[in-house]
């Protein structure tokens, strides 16, 4: 582990007393190491090691700890407080809200509406699956299919291929039938189709959901930044969710869009069921990507 | 890339930053840089094009001079698309069959995925859009034994592929991959092992943990080749250079849009040239 690793570096510079600029150099480019290879983007990376530089240097150490425990810790403390945005709750306690699921093709997003159905109705919410994914083959079905599984109301329109409208019509029949919330699965779609992008913007310009919510896979590498950030900038994004933490990857891209975004990664997904999923702890998640 | 400055240390740290955004990975990246700079350092003047060919060059050394065919046999060749769940196994699977109709290819599907909700539905639409018959049995039942049936059902129709559709799966799912040891187990019992394409399917957007993936189904049931998906959207998919290299497994196809068209063959030099741009 990274604190293991430390502890053999700053062996020679135990009791010196303070981290300086030249006893710093070697625990920053092991930890720099350590983050790319957990998939943190490099330009977050790189800001977020010179700022660490900076809150370390001249920072005294206890003698009863190595300057290599203390540099390691500013850096984990940092990274907690990092995705450790304003408290993030997604809303039990008001009559009606609604919520918009949006991200990449395949990152999980038809699941965790289910997820996030299963959520409500613990906390006896009642609540409809609005299936607005008018392109995927058969996805309609997977959110009928969920929608059964969870007992929740299901709403779509067959043969309407604008979303826009069966998302309209569901929030009219939501609101007749005094359904307390409306989760909205949208179809996956990559951040460079400025059509489908603008699509998402009208949707959420229409529903005005209370919750924007940006489903990402915890696979996902360097092109986070980018993803996230296109996403970020057609809508206002109220929150994030990570799927598929029950996988071994480091998941440095929970760092690189909560750098990006400033965004509160709300949830995780930990698995195919409707019950794999969880809050989000950014102190499990900093010791993850650390490694 | 293109080196902005005169000096060649920050030229070489923006070609650094240019490979590691490309998810080639901290040694890899490193390693290749320093070949690049004991390249620069022997020449007196450095103009941007040697950069970009000696970069290309090396890079291209780290991928594999193999076949990136799929199997073509005499007798029934049965493709089993495998890999993490949304990945894009079963479009992937949809264009391959399209790819081989287009060669006149008799080819049949089966719908080993009994588990994810509408899971076959959506193969038995494809089979639709692609007027292929779809082997498929109930939701929860074995997903080996509907692969047993689908090859009896393609080899009596004289089928000249099977292509095989499986759940998406974690590798670090001991149950899982217990699961898919089990369908190949099955596949090898009814045709010869030469005769069995183990296709893993990669989303080019994964970063390091695509190599883990490769490397745990490759020691689980082997790999014969790989596909690389969503690489028509900015992720650059770096991670085959270091699979390809250390693990000696092909990519044949990539796939680049959600339609059944968007598979094209994997072209080791318009890939490096598209990561270097
Ligand atoms: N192991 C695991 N699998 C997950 C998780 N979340 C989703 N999945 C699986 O990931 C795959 C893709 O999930 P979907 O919900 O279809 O993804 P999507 O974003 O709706 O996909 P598109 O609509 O095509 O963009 C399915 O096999 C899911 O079961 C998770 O947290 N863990
Ligand atoms: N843009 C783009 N999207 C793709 C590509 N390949 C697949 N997709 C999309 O990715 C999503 C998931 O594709 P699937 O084929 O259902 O993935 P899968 O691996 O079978 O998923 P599971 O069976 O749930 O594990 C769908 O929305 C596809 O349209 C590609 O090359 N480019
Ligand atoms: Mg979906
Ligand atoms: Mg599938």
């Amino acid at each position: 582990s990274i604190s293991e690793r430390f502890q053999g570096i700053f062996k020679d510079i135990r009791g010196m007393g303070k981290i300086t600029d030249k006893n710093i150099q070697e625990p920053l480019r092991e930890v720099r190491k350590a983050l790319l290879e957990a998939d943190v983007n490099y330009k977050v990376v790189k800001k977020f090691m010179a700022s660490v530089k900076e809150k370390s240097l001249g920072e005294k150490v206890l003698t009863s700890i190595t300057p290599g425990q203390k540099i390691v810790k500013i850096i984990y403390d940092e990274m907690v407080s990092l995705m450790d945005q304003e408290k993030g709750e997604i809303d039990i306690k008001s009559g009606f809200s609604s919520l918009m699921l949006v991200g990449l093709q395949g990152s999980g997003k038809t699941t965790t509406a289910g997820k996030l159905s299963s959520y409500f109705k613990k906390n006896d919410l009642s609540t409809m699956l609005v299936a607005a994914d008018t392109k995927r083959l058969a996805a309609r079905q997977q959110l009928k299919t969920i929608a059964d599984q969870v007992g929740s109301d299901f709403f779509t329109i067959e043969d309407e291929v604008n979303p826009v409208l069966i998302i309209n019509a569901a929030k009219e029949t939501a609101q007749k039938k005094g359904i307390r919330r409306l989760i909205v699965d949208t179809a996956g779609r990559l951040h460079v189709e400025n059509e489908l992008m603008e699509e998402l913007a009208s949707i959420q310009k229409n529903l005005i959901p209370d919750e924007v919510l940006f489903v990402a896979d915890a696979t996902t590498g360097q092109d986070a930044v980018n993803i996230c950030k296109e996403f970020n900038s057609f809508l206002t994004l109220s929150g994030i969710i990570l799927t598929k933490m029950d996988g071994d990857a480091r998941g440095g891209a929970a760092m690189s869009i909560a750098y990006t975004t400033g965004k509160t990664i709300k949830f995780v997904g930990i698995g195919e069921k409707l019950g794999d999923f969880e809050p989000f702890y950014p102190d499990r998640m900093a010791s993850r990507i650390l490694g | 890339i293109l080196p902005t400055s005169t000096d060649w240390e920050e030229n070489l740290e923006q070609i650094e930053e240019a490979l590691i955004e490309s998810d080639l990975g901290v040694d890899l990246s490193m390693n290749v840089l320093e070949k690049l700079r004991s390249q620069l350092n022997l020449l007196k003047e450095i103009n941007n094009d040697d950069v970009f060919n000696k970069m290309g060059n090396i890079l291209k050394k780290h991928l594999l001079n193999s076949s990136r065919e799929l199997k073509e046999k005499d007798s029934l060749v049965v493709v089993i698309f495998i890999g993490i769940n949304g990945t894009g196994k079963t479009t992937t699977l949809a264009k391959t069959a399209l790819n081989l109709l287009n060669s006149n290819k008799k080819v049949m599907l089966a719908a080993c995925d009994t588990f994810r909700a509408a899971a076959i539905e959506q193969i038995s639409l494809w089979g639709e859009k692609l007027n292929v018959n779809v082997i498929k049995g109930n939701y929860g039942s074995d997903a080996a034994s509907i692969a047993f049936d689908a090859i009896d059902s393609a080899k009596a129709k004289n089928m000249d592929y099977l292509l095989i559709d499986t759940a998406g799966r974690l590798h670090n799912s001991k149950e899982l991959m217990e699961e898919l040891k089990k369908i190949i187990r099955i596949c090898n019992n009814k045709i010869p092992v030469d005769n069995l394409e183990k296709l893993f399917i990669l989303d080019g957007t994964t970063g390091q943990n695509g190599f883990h993936q490769a490397k745990a189904f490759s020691e689980s049931v082997g790999i014969n080749g790989i596909v690389v998906t969503k690489l028509d959207g900015t992720a650059k998919g770096g991670i085959v250079i270091a699979i390809e290299d250390q693990l000696q497994i092909p990519v044949k196809y990539i796939g680049v849009g959600e339609e059944m068209e968007d598979l094209i063959p994997f072209n080791p030099d318009y890939f490096i040239d598209a990561m270097l741009k």
